[in-house]
């Protein structure tokens, strides 16, 4: 997959880190410190239908040209999660016992068009 | 300016900055909160002190490396660990009551698979002697759920697996009242306060409910 730089506009992940002491839940969310609440946004033209980030070879740009150049061009495909991962969080619930939890499907790692 | 002020992939107007990461902080926070299943942060806590804490910690990891694979990965399903500590209630020269209080939002939506309490012997008599251990039903006569002898041979941390008694009483409530009785001349079964580093504990494994598909033809 590929991270969002300041001007990309195709599919991609931009990160997005919350500081547990910024939102201040530091005092009841022992650890981690934060959470990677990373997103996927961009465009997603048919031509890169299916194809995690951007082409990867000279082929699969060939492959895409023809496809852009087709009649179904018009319509996009979606920018979603390709991989993700859970968030482990050690924290006090309401009656200050200490709760281990491990929350699945939290944390995005990469990216790409459906 | 020269970059639209659009979202590329929605096309509708972008959130200018500031309000974009305040959204976004706000979603993690629902996000958080909606998959721990708390209507809100919890209040301040009253933390363990860091004695009874670490001595907590390192009993759990003897415990776990003598009994490995307690708890094998269920199906992608969430899964939760709770160490309670105990706050001491009604005693008697030779009894005590212990309360344990689970958070209704793990209780109520997830299976105990395993619960152990930790209790510490300071100085027991000479000998094997009987202690007694009852778990309570949170009704006004305290039935007792279920009854265990145990023999105290030396000074020491007893565990004693309380997995069966804790899924029964959880149907009813999230609380949990252990009666402790030690032979006369024992005295009080308790450490001096709830600082000291043997404050008895209990260590519950959950796991979330498998969601229930219902299959209609």
């Amino acid at each position: 997959g590929v991270d969002c730089g300041a001007d990309s506009r195709m599919c991609c992940r931009q990160e997005f880190f919350v500081d547990f002491k910024e939102i201040g839940w530091e005092d009841w969310i022992i650890q981690p410190e934060g959470y990677h609440m990373n997103y996927c946004a961009g465009l997603c033209p048919l031509h890169m239908a299916g194809i995690p980030g951007l082409a990867a070879s000279f082929h699969t740009a060939v492959l895409n040209r023809i496809k852009a150049a087709s009649a179904a061009a018009a319509v996009d495909s979606c920018c979603v999660p390709t991989q993700r991962r859970p968030l482990s969080l050690l924290y006090y619930d309401r009656d200050s016992n200490i709760v281990k939890t491990d929350i699945p499907d939290m944390i995005v790692d990469s990216c790409g068009c459906t | 300016g020269a970059k639209a002020a659009w979202c590329p992939a929605c096309g509708v107007a972008s959130l200018a900055p500031g309000a974009q990461r305040d959204a976004l902080l706000a979603l993690a926070k629902q996000s958080i909160l909606a998959k721990l299943r708390l209507p809100g942060r919890p209040g301040v806590p009253q933390p363990p002190s860091r004695a009874a804490l670490r001595s907590a910690l390192r009993r759990m990891r003897a415990q776990r490396s003598d009994t490995p694979g307690m708890l094998r990965d269920g199906p992608g399903l969430q899964e939760y660990e709770v160490l309670s500590f105990a706050e001491a209630g009604s005693s008697t020269s030779r009894s005590v009551h212990l309360h344990f209080r689970f958070s209704q939002e793990v209780a109520g939506s997830t299976e105990i698979q395993q619960a152990t309490l930790y209790l510490f012997w300071a100085s027991p008599g000479r000998g094997a002697q009987p202690v007694t251990v009852r778990l309570l039903r949170q009704d006004p006569n305290m039935t007792v759920a279920s009854e265990t002898r145990l023999e105290v041979q030396r000074p020491g941390w007893t565990t004693l697996d309380i997995g069966a008694a804790v899924r029964s009483l959880f149907g009813e409530t999230p609380r949990l009242t252990v009666e402790l009785e030690v032979p006369e001349d024992w005295g009080s079964p308790l450490p001096p306060d709830h600082s000291d580093s043997h404050w008895p504990f209990v260590v519950a494994q959950a796991r979330a409910r498998t969601r229930h598909r219902v299959q209609r033809r």
